[in-house]
């Protein structure tokens, strides 16, 4: 019945006491606020039929439907108030949850998500993604990375060289994201860094989405000859993924230093080395 | 012998578009692991032997793979051990380092003796039965360079954290 906050000197981050899921940024330092929803779906993989019958599968990203299955409508929270660190630990199933932490003095919230093993006793291919939905007005825009340099504009359903005759509207729309992902309002920029390669795309005005993991039934026919299942996958428990998404809220002008400093400080996170005290005897190269 | 050829190889072979998308046959992933732990094996040799010779002392260093998920054997066993934070960035770093714990209280000191703040939280899953507690402190490196944190078990405090912080369910 109360709002869940996590808050630092630069950021708010706000939660749906209904739905417990995230509501909502303000960056206090430019005084914006977005409220933005997050939470994750999972798209059916297509088996194919007889007039299309391409799968889903290691090559080929093609759901059988444009909207994809929520997750869930609610979540099991705990927050974790501290003084150098808050989290609201969000438990979305049984194979899905996530942490949304800030730390003092951080510009962006994380996101650690937690995914798998994804059930598949359906007999339904999954492919989950997280979605952020704002009200950016985006104008079919959005903007991906190529390899962590050139940010690149996409937009929906276009091809800049060619006229697009659109047959999949969600596999079509997707590309291929390095390390970070925008949209924006020519105001307000959303930026979400990963800390993988990932598939991303921007299917509505104001909404980001990044697929996170899937399992497949099926091949696809395109030379892998192996669905996407584990070894000795019969009956199979699947893998579990852990990652991070960087959200970073603020205004365009002031987006790029940021989120490309932040980047370079995840790609060259510092190395932690421990040892056991009092055990070292003194050294010289000579 | 430390080196990092063996690295700069599995990492070389890892540019490969099945490795980067997933797109490998499975015995062919399983190979690229393969090839990536064993060059980081040689690595951790080779940044043990540097931290050795930067520091001016051979210590056992000890590389926690298992970091993501909360599994650290040294540091959830010691009592005292060391932190060393090696920062790869041309500019110095002040950044949270959170490692697994067995006990509720710690004191860290950072490389010039002084106390770092710091505390415990438990990053235990939902109904589970087992705390897992997590130290979290902030530490800083220069560029370039390392900087090393003492951490030191106090004696056992009883833990609060799940009355203090659990909320309601939400629902709807």
């Amino acid at each position: 019945s109360h709002t869940l906050v996590i808050q630092n000197e630069h950021l708010r981050v706000t939660f749906n006491p209904n739905t417990g899921l995230l509501q909502e940024i303000e960056n206090l330092d430019q005084g914006l606020r977005l409220p933005v929803s997050q939470t994750f779906y999972w798209y059916n993989a297509s088996t194919g039929d007889f007039t299309h019958p391409q799968a889903s599968g290691a090559y080929i990203f093609r759901p059988d439907k444009t909207k994809p299955f929520l997750l869930s409508h609610w979540v099991k929270t705990r927050l974790v108030k501290k003084a150098l660190v808050q989290e609201v630990h969000q438990n979305f199933s049984a194979w899905c949850s996530q942490v949304v932490r800030l730390y003092p003095g951080q510009r962006h919230v994380e996101l650690e998500w937690t995914v798998g093993p994804v059930p598949v006793g359906d007999g339904w291919g999954k492919e989950i993604i997280s979605r952020f939905d704002s009200q950016l007005k985006t104008n079919g825009r959005f903007y991906t990375d190529s390899n962590g340099r050139e940010i690149l504009e996409r937009r929906r359903d276009y091809r800049p060289t060619w006229d697009l005759n659109q047959t999949e509207p969600v596999a079509g729309n997707y590309y291929p994201v390095s390390s970070r992902l925008y949209i924006t309002d020519g105001q307000v920029q959303l930026t979400v860094l990963t800390d993988r390669s990932q598939g991303g795309s921007s299917l509505s005005d104001g909404s980001l989405e990044l697929m996170v993991h899937r399992r497949l039934l099926l091949d696809d026919n395109r030379g892998v000859g192996e669905a996407l299942l584990e070894p000795g996958d019969e009956p199979g428990v699947g893998l579990v993924v852990r990652g991070r998404h960087l959200v970073l809220l603020d205004t365009v002008e002031a987006a790029a230093a940021r989120h490309r400093l932040q980047a370079q400080r995840e790609a060259l996170a510092p190395q932690l080395v421990l040892a056991p005290a009092g055990k070292g005897t003194p050294y010289s190269p000579g | 012998q430390g080196g990092s050829a063996r690295l700069r190889q599995a990492m070389a072979v890892a540019q490969h578009h099945d490795a980067v998308t997933g797109t490998s046959k499975q015995h062919v992933a399983n190979d690229y692991a393969r090839q990536l732990a064993a060059g980081w094996e040689r690595c951790q040799v080779l940044v043990s032997n540097a931290l050795a010779s930067l520091g001016g002392s051979k210590e056992d260093f000890v590389f926690c793979n298992l970091l993501n998920i909360s599994v650290c054997p040294l540091t959830q066993t010691a009592s005292q051990f060391q932190a060393v934070l090696y920062n790869p960035l041309a500019w110095s770093i002040t950044w949270t380092v959170r490692l697994p714990v067995s006990d509720w209280a710690y004191h860290v000191r950072s490389p010039s003796g002084q106390t770092v703040p710091s505390e415990v939280i438990d990053v235990s899953a939902e109904r589970s039965k087992n705390f897992h507690p997590e130290l979290i402190f902030p530490a800083s490196a220069p560029p370039l360079g390392f900087s090393i944190y003492s951490v030191t078990r106090l004696p056992s405090k009883t833990p609060r954290f799940r009355d203090c912080c659990a909320v309601p369910v939400a629902q709807s």
